[in-house]
């Protein structure tokens, strides 16, 4: 099983979209995948129509010990289940302060896990707090979504630097495999200039065989498209409300590019 | 002097965008303006070219009580003044959070501080913790920036809820006085549905005589404009970069409407 954690401490960039609509088609192509929503936003959820009820369990009730993650897991549609969140975790980073070992409690939960799949994708909160560090312990790859914008490049080294010291220090198998470029807008200056910048980071990574060697930047850009933003608001992925969008189009493309690295690997 | 805190939990939005060119606005009609950067991302700072060098002190250093807001003020314009923030900010809310009254702290600073100004506006982490509570206790006014679309608009009870409690318990006087429609794509049904949804709120409590009855949603719609975008990577306001742009015309009509408001309080 492929586990990867979706993220960017940046805000808006693009996360919870990508974490939805690239389960939906790994799902459409035929994968058995989970998606795990451990923002306290719980936007992933709310995408996908998963408002809970008061007595529902969440990924809230699992970290806290009062429910496994197969008693939280709704199935959507036939190959893609999710474990939703809930406006209470936000209160988890204060209840697990005191925690020992509380970077690892998603990951024991995960190895209790009887049920198998294809691709576990994490949806992570705005913030490299405990939450983002228990997906970056149960993650064996990291996914960046990236706003090819400057405010937004500019935590870059900060989240590099986030993933290094969690593989040295607390998972050793962790690694940045995908920068997904999110919101863009061809026809702009700026975008080429970012995307610019970040391909030739990591062109210069390889060339000196540094720890960033085995990043792929997709190829699929996922275009501006308004119908990503509407889709949530009928609680479908993009593939159930705009089948033909360019947004449906880009995500089917990249989620094709993840297929093709997982025969590399 | 009016102290106005930009504040939305929802990341990308348009906070620091707004708060950066609003004060830019006002300063080119003439207000005196001080913009404070309380966001750990120092985004304000880095979209006025203030990257701070290692002994320079920022709104971190005021915080723990190591400098005055006057020690951490840079002027930048005849009439506009910025307190830069620093990525060490991060670390003050664990450091603050033994400490009695820390919601006080920016306020008692601003009450020893004797520069004169007709603006301060706070640009705000995108979260709710004790650095947006800081900036809360300080201001007498909030500003809502919004992005039309629909997972925004989700969060934006639990933002209300957030200043009454703060006005309730913490500041008495703070009130939520606008809402500005940030990225606006007018084309699009979602943008028309959500600021529908908006309006409809504040229209059906102005008609009860509700807590929010006096909230003014601006007529000036922010539109997307990537010239907003590219004057950071410049470190200048819309104005200098772009002064004819539809962003500096947008950012116009809302400080003219900002003034004009003033005039009735
Ligand atoms: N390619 C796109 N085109 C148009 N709108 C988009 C696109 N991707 C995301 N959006 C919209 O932009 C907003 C931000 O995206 P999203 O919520 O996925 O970002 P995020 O990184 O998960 O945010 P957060 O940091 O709050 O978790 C949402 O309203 C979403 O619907
Ligand atoms: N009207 C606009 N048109 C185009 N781009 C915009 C507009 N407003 C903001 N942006 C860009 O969108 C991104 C998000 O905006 P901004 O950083 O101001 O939001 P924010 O709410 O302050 O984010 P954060 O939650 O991270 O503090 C930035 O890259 C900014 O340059
Ligand atoms: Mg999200
Ligand atoms: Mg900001």
């Amino acid at each position: 099983m492929r586990r990867i954690a979706i993220i960017n401490q940046k805000g808006g960039v693009g996360k919870t979209t990508t974490a939805v609509n690239l389960s939906a088609a790994l799902a459409e192509a035929g994968m058995k995948v989970c998606l795990l929503d451990i923002d306290p936003q719980a936007h992933s959820s709310l995408h996908l129509g998963l408002a809970l009820g008061a007595n529902e369990n969440s990924i809230y009730q699992c970290l806290v010990g009062e429910a496994s993650l197969a008693d939280a897991r709704h199935q959507i549609e036939e190959n893609l289940a999710v474990i939703p969140s809930h406006i209470d975790l936000a209160a988890a980073e204060m209840e697990l302060a005191g925690e020992v070992g509380r970077e690892f409690l998603l990951r024991e939960l995960l190895e209790k896990d009887q049920e198998e799949f294809d691709y576990l994708i994490i949806d992570c909160p705005p913030s490299l707090g405990i939450l983002t560090l228990n997906a970056l312990t149960t993650a064996g790859e990291v996914f960046l979504p990236l706003q090819p914008h400057f405010l937004a490049l500019h935590g870059f080294s900060k989240l590099l630097r986030t993933i290094e010291v969690v593989s040295k220090r607390l998972n050793p198998v962790l690694a940045l495999t995908g920068v997904i470029f999110c919101m863009y807008e061809g026809s702009t200056k700026l975008a080429q200039e970012v995307i610019g910048e970040v391909e030739a980071f990591f062109e210069n990574e390889r060339a000196k065989g540094g720890i960033w060697s085995d990043v792929v930047n997709f190829e699929t850009r996922i275009r501006r498209n308004v119908r990503l933003a509407e889709a949530p608001s009928y609680g479908k992925s993009i593939f159930q409300y705009a089948p033909h969008s360019h947004g449906a189009e880009d995500y089917r493309a990249l989620a094709i590019e993840v297929l093709e690295q997982a025969t590399l690997m």
